[in-house]
């Protein structure tokens, strides 16, 4: 059955749809079958990568790996009650339907609390959050004490991340396994960097994260969104001679992303 | 009375908040009464800065000059009808209210889709939208035709902008200035960062908005957070000798915000 991978955090514009796409295509590449649910209804991000990845492969007659693309509509809310049976039952049917004709199911949540972004973070096996290098994203899962650096509280996005940890204990009895990544790194270290880096690793574990090596910031990671490719579809890449290919960046952003790929431990049969 | 300053864009991590804080900071450092208005109820980005800047300058004896912080809760909504009439009166009840005792009222508003968000665009007259050099920000304005260049297709937020100027005329009569800045520009030009400003440039008359000078990415504009204190607080970063005030980045960034707060234009008496 599918692995369902969440690509989760409360904070906008922390990379959610950015890794989601690029573990996506680093997926389909190796081969396997990989669905995507697109929850942020407004933006469709990751839905609208897939279009222009379709057109592309259309026009320039390239042979590029697809997923299976879903989108649901949630319903914004402030209170749990308010989750409509029928939402529920959409998205579960869909998860149903894509356990036996994908490896792993890849959802993008919106930055923002919502009734199906909160199923998906309960029916995950693996949520991945990544987190910019500041305290205004840290903010969302707890605040330091700057005099002693322990936790002082826990914030929302914690508080979503634990519940739906209880209501998986209660209907799966399997271990939600939390990744957290810091995106869009600086080449440079700072103070700051090594603030929030020492923050993490205190937290880790109260909040029940593991914490993986950063992403940089990297122009190839958002050059290839009009075209619907990424740096790991180096032979497309190669046909259409549409970026410096044998740039050190680029080479090092395909080794971040296959080395995020396997700090995720997806159960999937690697060479 | 007061100008109204909203920060918008659906797009979230686009920087609404970083700039928002940045820009209050300016103008109270300036002498000007200034009242901050916290729509994004969950995260809270504003009221949570102006909350350390309070505990900093208790703590440490500090004269900083605070604004007047009200937070209002939003209930996101997928229709505009679905406004509720004691929601409208709360915001517009409080709007009034700072109108005599503030120069200017900036609204932060949430990375999502909102009522309260959609009736402080309609009655904002400045308007700052910041977005970083990506065409996944770009999207939730247009999409822009690959081949030609021009603006196929526009999208969600500049629908909310146009709808809300529609508001604004029918109620106010007067002009919605909305002022487009691109925020956490890289240090290095690259093709990328050319191709959105050359697309910004071609959608600006169509959106109605103007384009002025980007901000840079900066470790400084989110290494103070923690203290509720920013780069236009000189004298208080002298005082607690807290980060390297000599640093190139540093004279740069306050030469960027005293550039932003001048390119919006507001009605402030200036030296
Ligand atoms: N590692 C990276 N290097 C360069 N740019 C990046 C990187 N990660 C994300 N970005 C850019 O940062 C912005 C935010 O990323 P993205 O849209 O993926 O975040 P998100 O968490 O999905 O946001 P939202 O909450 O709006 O859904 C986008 O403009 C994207 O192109
Ligand atoms: N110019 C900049 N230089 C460095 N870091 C920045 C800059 N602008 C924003 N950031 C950082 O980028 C992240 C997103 O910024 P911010 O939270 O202000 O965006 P936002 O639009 O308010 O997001 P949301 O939609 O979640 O409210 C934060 O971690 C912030 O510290
Ligand atoms: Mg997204
Ligand atoms: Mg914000």
């Amino acid at each position: 059955p599918a692995h369902l991978l969440v690509c989760g955090n409360e904070k906008g514009g922390s990379g959610k749809s950015t890794l989601g796409l690029h573990i996506a295509t680093a997926l389909l590449n190796k081969g396997l079958r990989v669905g995507v649910i697109d929850l942020d209804i407004r933006q469709q991000t990751m839905a609208r990568f897939f279009a222009y990845r379709a057109q592309t492969a259309s026009i320039k007659s390239l042979d590029l790996a697809h997923p299976r693309v879903e989108t649901l509509a949630p319903v914004r809310r402030d209170r749990v009650s308010d989750v409509t049976h029928e939402e529920r039952c959409a998205l579960f049917r869909l998860l149903l339907d894509m356990r036996n004709d994908c490896d792993v199911v890849i959802v993008d949540t919106p930055g923002a609390s919502t009734n199906l972004s909160d199923i998906a973070h309960s029916q995950a096996d693996t949520l991945i959050t990544p987190m910019n290098d500041s305290f205004v994203d840290f903010d969302v899962l707890g605040r330091i004490d700057p005099v002693d650096g322990t936790l002082k509280n826990t914030s929302q996005y914690a508080h979503t991340v634990r519940q739906a940890r209880r209501e998986r204990r209660r209907l799966k009895g399997t271990v939600l396994d939390w990744v957290v990544v810091r995106n869009r790194q600086s080449a440079f270290s700072s103070r700051n960097e090594r603030k929030v880096d020492d923050g993490l690793r205190r937290v880790s574990m109260q909040l029940g994260f593991r914490l993986v090596d950063g992403i940089a910031e990297r122009v190839v990671y958002r050059e290839l969104f009009p075209l619907g490719l990424t740096v790991m579809d180096a032979e497309a890449l190669y046909a259409l001679d549409v970026c410096q290919r044998s740039s050190p960046s680029h080479k090092a952003a395909c080794r971040e992303i296959d080395r995020l790929v396997r700090m995720l431990r997806l159960p999937i049969d690697d060479e």
